[in-house]
């Protein structure tokens, strides 16, 4: 499970 | 944001223009897939859904609205238009796009960066189905052989985009500590390949000058 990664590219 | 990211979404935005000024300026939808067209409004609706709550910036935000209005006016002039579903060919672009979306919709359920997460999970079947929603659009141009110009140019923009996307990666990785985006990494790697054939082949016709046709064996 792979932790959160903001997303902040399209 | 750095400058092969910004150059990604401004190939993106060019391949948008491209592709209206040929379906709604130029009302003609000869060698365009209109499956991969739906595909990629599903990408951008179900990717971009986080509208409603995530303003990570303004720059963001509009380019967003901007991909999901395009998308839509395209499939919708493609589906709907009198000249473009006159010069649309329905029986060539019929790639069979539901091996393509159940198995990304599998792998979004599947492989997502929070299992307890809808959105996550519909975020990740987006970035999945992005890097094969262009192989309709191949396989017409396939079966066609000859590229017209302003098409060439819209495919080489649309794949261009990712390719500036992995540059963008790279450079994140090797600038922010434990910058890790797995997911749209390998989806990203996988898009990009599958146009290596189609650069190819726009490389050779377009050095003979710009406004050669781009022909696929």
């Amino acid at each position: 499970e792979e932790e959160e990664e903001e997303k902040d590219e399209l | 944001m750095n400058i092969f990211r910004f150059l990604g979404d401004m190939s993106h935005i060019l391949s948008f223009l491209l592709l209206l000024h040929k379906i709604v300026g130029g009302k003609s939808a000869a060698g365009i897939s209109l499956r991969t067209a739906e595909m990629y409004a599903i990408v951008f609706c179900t990717r971009y859904i986080d509208l409603l709550w995530n303003f990570a910036s303004l720059y963001n935000y509009l380019l967003k609205l901007l991909f999901i209005g395009a998308s839509l006016t395209i499939v919708y002039f493609m589906r709907y238009g009198p000249s473009q579903k006159a010069t649309y060919n329905a029986d060539e672009d019929a790639f069979p796009v539901q091996y393509l979306i159940a198995p990304c919709a599998v792998l979004g359920v599947l492989i997502n960066q929070d299992h307890s997460s809808p959105f996550e999970m519909v975020w990740a079947f987006s970035i999945y189905l992005e890097a094969v929603a262009i192989l309709p659009q191949l396989f017409l141009l396939q079966k066609q052989g000859e590229v017209e110009n302003l098409t060439s140019h819209y495919v080489f923009a649309l794949g261009a985009y990712r390719a500036l996307y992995l540059l963008n990666w790279m450079f994140r990785f090797m600038t922010e500590p434990d910058y890790q985006q797995r997911i749209v990494w390998l989806s990203g790697l996988v898009q990009t390949a599958l146009y290596c054939d189609f650069f190819y082949h726009y490389y050779q016709s377009k050095k003979g000058g710009l406004n050669k046709s781009v022909k696929l064996p």
